[in-house]
Order: C-alpha cells, then sequence, then structure tokens
C-alpha cells in the first residue's frame, strides 16, 4: 500500500 | 490599515470554495503588493498558496504588511451574503481584530455591511523552492475536473504518466481500472488544447481525494497547468487576472 510523506520533507520551513 | 476594493465578489467566493474544505483556518498576508495566503491541509500532505495582486483590485491600500488570521467557514458564510456581481470591499485597521466587509450592489442602491472576527494564527510558512519541473501539462481545467472526478469512482489514487504518447491518467481500483490518455493537441493550444512539455518521463502517484479537491478551482481559470517531477510534490496551479491559485500535493511513496 502506497503512504505519502508530509511536505516538510520537501519544503523546508521558512 | 487595509482598505480593498474588488470589482466583483465572485473571485474571493470562488476562492473560498476552493480552498475551504482543505484548511480551516488561515493568515491572509496582506501588503503593499496584494494579498497572499499559504496553508496547508491538516496531514501536511497538501498545501495552497493564493496570491492576489494589488494590480487585481480597483482600489488597493495596505500601509504595512498585515496578517488577517481568518476561520474558512465564518469567512464563506460572510461571502455567500454577498451577489456574485456586488462590488466587494474589505477593510481592516492596524491591530484589529474585526474584518470589514461591505457589498455594494451593481444596479442598485443597497449597500450591505459585515463584520467577522479576526484570529490569531500560529501557522509555519514553508519555503517552496522554484524548481525545473521535468513535465509540464497544460490543460482545458474542465478535462482535468472531470478525469479527476470519473477516477475517483474507481479507486483511491491515480498514477500520472507523462511519456512522449502524452499525459496519461491511471486508475487501479479494486474492482476497476480505468486509464486516460490525452495526447498534445497540435492545432489547439490552451484554454481548449492540451500542450505537454516534457524533458524527462514521469511517473507519480497521487491521493484523488486532494486532486477532486483542488479541481474546484476550474470555476476561476478554464486552463490548468500541472508541473511534474519523479519523488517531488506535484503543482497544480490555476491563473486567472487577479492572481492564482497553487496546489503542491505530496506523491505517494510505494512501499
Amino acid at each position: 500500500v502506497a503512504d505519502q510523506h508530509s511536505l516538510d520533507r520537501y519544503f523546508g520551513a521558512k | 490599515m487595509l482598505e480593498a476594493r474588488l470589482a466583483e465578489a465572485a473571485i474571493l467566493k470562488r476562492l473560498l470554495d476552493s480552498i475551504k474544505e482543505l484548511v480551516t483556518d488561515a493568515n491572509f498576508e496582506c501588503n503593499e503588493e496584494g494579498i497572499n495566503l499559504q496553508a496547508m491541509d491538516n496531514s501536511h500532505v497538501a498545501l495552497v498558496s493564493v496570491k492576489l495582486s494589488a494590480s487585481g483590485f480597483k482600489k488597493y491600500r495596505c500601509d504595512r504588511p498585515l496578517p488577517l488570521g481568518v476561520n474558512l467557514g465564518s469567512f464563506t458564510k460572510v461571502l455567500k451574503c454577498a451577489k456574485d456581481d456586488d462590488v466587494c470591499i474589505i477593510k481592516a485597521a492596524d491591530d484589529a481584530d474585526i474584518l470589514s466587509l461591505t457589498y455594494e450592489a451593481r444596479n442598485s442602491d443597497r449597500i450591505a455591511e459585515y463584520e467577522m472576527k479576526l484570529m490569531d494564527i500560529d501557522a509555519d510558512t514553508l519555503n517552496i523552492p522554484d524548481t525545473d519541473y521535468d513535465a509540464r501539462v497544460s490543460m482545458p481545467s474542465a478535462e482535468f475536473t472531470r478525469i479527476v472526478r470519473d477516477l475517483s469512482q474507481l479507486g483511491e489514487s491515480v498514477r500520472i504518466e507523462v511519456s512522449k504518447e502524452g499525459v496519461r491518467f491511471i486508475s487501479d481500483g479494486e474492482a476497476a481500472n480505468g486509464n486516460i490518455l490525452l495526447r498534445q493537441t497540435d492545432d489547439d493550444a490552451p484554454p481548449e488544447g492540451v500542450t505537454i512539455e516534457m524533458n524527462q518521463h514521469v511517473n507519480l502517484t497521487f491521493s484523488l481525494k486532494y486532486l477532486v479537491n483542488f479541481a474546484k478551482s476550474s470555476t476561476l481559470s478554464n486552463v490548468v497547468q500541472l508541473m511534474l517531477s519523479n519523488d517531488v510534490p506535484l503543482l497544480v496551479s490555476y491563473d486567472f487576472n487577479q492572481g492564482h491559485i497553487r496546489y503542491y500535493l505530496a506523491p505517494k511513496i510505494g512501499d
């Protein structure tokens, strides 16, 4: 079953 | 203080319809260039980013940066009181906890005034890097809406594949499967046609639930752009006269 990473993993917090 | 006069309330109504199911509360960040919003859904899998340029308003004044923390459900309710073609004026004083909205009817002397409570929202802003995407697909927004709605009947996910052949949307449900291929239309440019730019073959899987939600923005633009690179979030972008709405969605990963 596929799952997702959260976007925080791809985009750094400002 | 902020004072912004929008020629038609419809833009704001449509924007709120596009984001209210994804996000509960959000800051509308106002500055002299316009109004921006960036917010993630609860699970941090999807992000919505809205820009309304100052030049898109009939009148716009914002003396200093002002975050307007808004409950999107309440904002939707207040905006429902406006007719699509009403002139809509939004005002907020510095450090105020109230947003005032005035709707001026186009063809009568009716002026309606509403006030909405603002709230303090402590949200992290993500730094979205400029990305050179491997594939860019531009298509009629109604077509995108139809594809994600159709495939969401069959399964939870869609695999989007961009190759020399075109762009293919594939859903593999438990009881049924389906795939839709769109080829580049040589004799028809957007908004009616499909254009595909590809540097590299792309193959990514996404949750349809979110894409169906994003597709609500088809009321704002006839064209949608999908930008994809392997292993990075999908960008779904709708441009309109006053600005844009963009969605980012994390891809599904195999087990």
